[in-house]
């Protein structure tokens, strides 16, 4: 299976070092 | 063995390994002396950890490009990858760059690394940003210009996802073209 995520997925990550 | 460790790190995996490219153009040095790796990456965590690193595109000094590909593809049009190709091209107009640039950046590189191009993912070879004075550039290349329906396919997807309206129309041209034609005369091959 081809791993795709769609756009909010990616975009539910971009922030996630800011709270780490 | 890759995949093992980023899964093992609760990390999300990317279909393919991407790297990063800099070019900035020095003329005193070759032009493969002015390209330089980043780095590579194949995770969601590591793509965001690298974007949020990095110099928005917007800030970059006019000359310089940045250029995502997949792993093992060098960003120019000799790649054996990518001679037979060629590229979705969006030209931006020079107020856009303080409006669009790095949205419509932002949502390439999102396409690329999320495969979102349904089937014809493997169609892509990767992205290019050029920061010039007279008017920027983004553009996808893909490694077939004949292959017609993938073409269209990406770039109806690709347009969509920009959010451009039907008024604007974006163009695909092959490098083959590219290389030989001042760029105002270049053949468009599609149009969406």
């Amino acid at each position: 299976e081809k791993k795709r995520y769609d756009r909010e997925f990616l975009l539910g990550f971009q922030f996630i070092f800011a709270s780490m | 063995q890759e995949l093992l460790v980023a899964e093992s790190l609760g990390k999300h995996p990317l279909q393919n390994r991407w790297a990063l490219w800099f070019f900035k153009n020095d003329k005193s040095k070759m032009w493969q002396e002015n390209l330089r790796l980043i780095t590579k990456f194949s995770t969601v965590e590591d793509f965001w950890a690298l974007y949020s690193h990095i110099q928005p595109a917007s800030k970059l000094s006019s000359g310089c490009d940045y250029s995502l590909f997949k792993d093992g593809i060098e960003p120019m049009w000799e790649d054996s990858q990518n001679k037979r190709g060629g590229r979705w091209l969006i030209t931006l107009a020079k107020q856009q760059r303080h409006t669009e640039l790095d949205r419509f950046w932002l949502e390439t590189l999102m396409c690329l690394v999320g495969e979102m191009f349904d089937d014809y993912s493997d169609e892509v070879c990767g992205a290019v940003i050029n920061i010039r004075a007279k008017g920027d550039k983004i553009a996808i290349w893909t490694r077939e210009a004949e292959n017609r329906e993938g073409v269209i396919h990406i770039g109806r997807v690709y347009k969509e996802h920009l959010g451009l309206s039907q008024k604007v129309a974006i163009g695909y041209q092959a490098h083959a073209d590219t290389a030989t034609k001042s760029s105002s005369l270049t053949k468009t091959k599609f149009v969406v």
